[in-house]
């Protein structure tokens, strides 16, 4: 465990947290893609299945737990709470082109062919990509709310900061993922047009568009 | 070891 580590699994938290508050406060899911929701509570379903195989720390079990519970009270509150605040129409990212490489790229491409390392591998690459959705919505309105854009800073500051946790971790273990860093990198390279967005307009207009 | 060191992260 390293500083950036730490630091990129707090602003993950921070970032669901943000959407959580916002999504509670304001009684409203308005501009906040369903689908990329979504995609993210399969991501750690698929992902967290270890916690019933191995035990590996207090921290880790209570993180992955606590992620669980934050990404399904969002699908929740998305699809059944505040369903008619729910912006579906702008939220028509066709999902088939995301589920269908990312499975048949984790059936190619794992660390052994069993059905929990293909699921792990399966959630990677799907995070990868799981914030199209809401990248494409906001495109399509042309506008962001202020914390919209906030939960997506600290999501990408979030994949930023273990990408430095990666670097870290191969300079001082030897231990590098072939798998995460690649789809890590590729997820990065995602955020990078809205985190000049967000540093160009953002923080004068309070608003993206 | 490198398959507990991934499942480390979240």
């Amino acid at each position: 465990m390293n500083l950036f580590r730490i630091l990129g699994d707090v602003s993950h938290l921070l970032a669901m947290i943000l959407l959580l508050g916002k999504i509670w406060r304001s009684k409203s899911c308005r501009g906040i893609s369903g689908k990329s929701q979504a995609l993210f509570a399969l991501v750690f379903t698929t992902r967290y299945l270890d916690l019933f195989t191995n035990f590996i720390s207090l921290y880790n079990t209570v993180m992955k737990v606590i992620f669980l519970l934050c990404s399904y009270v969002t699908v929740y509150m998305i699809y059944w709470k505040f369903w008619k605040s729910f912006d579906s129409e702008n939220d028509t990212f066709r999902l088939e082109f995301l589920l269908v490489p990312v499975t048949g790229l984790s059936f190619l491409e794992n660390y052994s062919f069993t059905p929990l390392e293909i699921l792990w591998t399966f959630s990677i690459y799907l995070e990868s990509v799981a914030i199209l959705p809401q990248l494409f919505m906001i495109s399509k309105t042309g506008e962001a709310e202020t914390i919209t854009t906030h939960y997506l800073f600290f999501l990408g500051l979030y994949r930023a900061l273990y990408l430095a946790n990666w670097i870290w971790r191969y300079h001082t273990e030897n231990f590098y993922d072939q798998i995460a860093v690649v789809s890590g990198v590729v997820q990065t390279i995602f955020y990078c047009d809205f985190f000049y967005l967000y540093v160009t307009k953002g923080r004068c207009q309070g608003r993206v568009e | 070891k490198d398959q507990e060191a991934r499942h480390d992260e979240l």
